[in-house]
């Protein structure tokens, strides 16, 4: 791991005295492949070494009797300081109910998310309902039903209805002639360059005035996410990130990416396929995951 | 990469970065940088607008090893198991593969081997509708491998000639799903013999390195006869195969390119270079 990876790097230099530059280069070699290694975007790791280098040529380093080790702190002081605030809360609309709408590429948890948040806000006792407003994907609205009927949540389906607009428009009138505190949207998955699409989410955001715009991203996304971050964010201005599948063994570098281009804050974590499996995110754990 | 008169620390630093921008990740790229760089040391490569082109063949080599051909007729019934981590694309590609099948004029069996998520056996049973063929299925929650012992039953006494199991999303980390899995193959086995004949790893064309730690456990847990590669459509090129080709040996049969029955191709080691260039 970079601890490691740095002892050996400056081991090299005991009795040398000061440390030269030449360490120095070597050691961010060092830091840069690694946050590669976790999958943190290109650019975005550049950007982050040249904020370590201006550190890690400071007296912190140079007089440290332990450079390696102090190294590695600086890197994860950084990087819990980009990955933002602990436990961010979901928003709420100043009249109910707050309508949550959640967006991403195709397969990356939206559903079983949507589900997720339900059973916590249920569990905080207010009164959600999902919005099946998938209408492509084969079984889509069934697959919340059942989640719905598993944590005892109402869903508002329309069978019949063609159109996404038309589905928000009536769960809306529903959730406010029942009094009902949330209304929780899972849109079908979609590429970030399919302009029918994107223009479709923009309709749907200005149909429900959401409080909360998720942006839900698969643990596991590679170099991608910076350019799926930055055309949701573009195109709707989301107001925060969910990750999930972060039970698995995926370093989730793609947090560090998001956040760095977007500045919208990680508020959940996915951690299981169980609707228990829904955490608050905690940055300084997510950077010591990235480091490996 | 252009404008340059010869190949120094800063060009390979430009490639470098075309590489991981499609995720070859960390290793690949290394691996084929360095192998440029003592190119150019010995003189075998001098000219800068000769680099990408090189780069290009470099990588053109590892993947055409990595082609694969699944041919149905080896045995009747020829079955399929579909495997891979959660939402990569497992029942929608089966979906396709049915598709194109029937349209070589097989009679195709498709097994609802997922029976934990949520409406996964309805979502089965409206492609298998759209390709036209029937689904073997149980009620949700009944082990898996119950689904598999019927199915290959079915398969003999219905004188199909593709199987094609779908089977749950599972992180390749959690070992009683993979134990599980193990037992789906076994079951398959025992009741036809030498099934089942392939066993292909969907993965997401959107994911990073994790792609390797997949390919790797599951390979190492329930043997992969071949890779398929979904959401290309997409702009994430894909590029970690090329790590898995070359190291694991694993070689690709199709990838997806859309969401719908006629979205799927062979994969094409040539036109896989292009777009991971373009
Ligand atoms: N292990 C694990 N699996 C998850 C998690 N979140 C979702 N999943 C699984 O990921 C798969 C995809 O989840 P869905 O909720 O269908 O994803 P989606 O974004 O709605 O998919 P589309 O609607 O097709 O875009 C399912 O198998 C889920 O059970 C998580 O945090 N951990
Ligand atoms: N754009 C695009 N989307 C795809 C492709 N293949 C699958 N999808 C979409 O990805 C999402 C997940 O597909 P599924 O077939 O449910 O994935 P799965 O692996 O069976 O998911 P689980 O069973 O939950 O693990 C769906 O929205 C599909 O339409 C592809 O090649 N391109
Ligand atoms: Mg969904
Ligand atoms: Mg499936």
């Amino acid at each position: 791991n970079l601890s490691n990876k740095l002892q050996i790097t400056f081991k090299k230099l005991k009795g040398h005295g000061k440390l030269s530059e030449q360490n120095i280069k070597e050691a961010l070699r060092e830091v840069r492949l690694a946050l590669l290694e976790a999958d943190v975007n290109f650019k975005v790791v550049k950007d982050f070494v040249d904020r370590v280098r201006e550190r890690a040529i400071g007296q912190e380093v140079m007089k440290s009797l332990t450079p390696g080790q102090q190294l590695v702190k600086i890197v994860h002081e950084e990087l819990t300081e980009l990955m933002g605030q602990d436990r961010v809360r979901l928003a709420s609309a100043s009249m109910p109910p707050t309508v949550i709408l959640l967006v991403g590429l195709q397969g990356s948890g939206k559903t079983t998310t949507a589900a997720k948040l339900a059973n916590l806000l249920m569990k905080e006792g207010f009164k959600p309902m999902l919005v099946a407003a998938d209408v492509y994907r084969p079984a889509a609205i069934k697959q919340l039903e059942v989640l719905g009927t598993q944590i005892h949540a109402p869903v508002y389906s329309n069978l019949e209805e063609k159109d996404p607009r038309v589905i928000c428009k009536e769960a809306l009138q529903k959730a406010k002639s029942q009094g009902l505190t949330h209304l929780l949207v899972d849109t079908a998955g979609r590429l970030h360059i399919d302009q029918a699409l994107m223009e479709e989410l923009k309709d749907l955001k200005k149909i429900l005035a959401p409080s909360e715009i998720l942006l839900v991203v698969d643990a596991m996304t590679g170099q991608d996410a910076v350019t799926v971050a930055e055309r949701f964010n573009k195109d709707l201005a989301i107001t925060g990130v969910i990750l999930t599948k972060l039970d698995g063994d995926a370093r989730g570098g793609a947090a560090l990416s998001i956040k760095a281009v977007t500045q919208k804050p990680i508020k959940f974590i996915g951690t299981g396929e169980k609707l228990e499996g829904l955490e608050p995110f905690h940055p300084e754990r997510m950077a010591s995951r990235i480091l490996g | 990469l252009t404008g340059k008169t010869r190949i120094d620390e800063g060009l390979l630093e430009q490639l470098e970065e075309v590489l991981i921008l499609a995720d070859l990740g960390v290793d690949a790229t290394l691996k084929v940088i360095s192998s440029i760089q003592s190119k150019v040391k010995k003189k075998e490569l001098e000219d800068p607008a000769q680099l990408k082109s090189h780069l290009k063949r470099e990588i053109l080599a590892i993947l055409k090893n990595g082609e694969k051909a699944v041919d149905i007729n080896q045995a009747t019934p020829f079955v399929i198991m579909v495997i891979g981590v959660n939402g990569t694309g497992k029942t929608t590609t089966i979906g396709k593969l049915a598709h194109n099948f029937k349209k070589a004029g097989k009679q195709v069996l498709l097994v609802a081997g997922d029976t934990f998520r949520a409406a996964a056996i309805e979502q089965l049973e409206i492609w298998g509708q759209r390709a036209g063929c029937e689904v073997i299925k149980h009620e949700p929650g009944v082990d898996p491998s119950a689904v598999i012992y019927d199915a290959m039953q079915a398969a003999r006494s219905r004188k199909v000639d593709v199987v094609i199991i779908d089977t749950a999303g599972r992180l390749h980390t959690k070992k009683n799903l993979m134990d599980e899995l193990k037992k789906m193959k076994r079951i398959a086995g025992r009741e036809l013999s030498g099934a089942p004949h392939e066993v292909l790893l969907v993965l997401d064309a959107t994911t990073g390195q994790n792609a390797i730690s997949q390919a790797k456990l599951f390979h190492e847990n329930i043997g992969l006869t071949g890779l398929i590669l979904t959401k290309l459509d997409g702009t994430a090129k894909g590029g970690i195969i090329t790590g898995i080709i070359n190291e694991l040996k694993i070689p690709v049969a199709y990838i997806g390119v859309g969401e719908k029955l006629m979205d799927l191709r062979p994969f094409k080691a040539e036109e896989f270079v292009e777009a991971l260039f373009a």
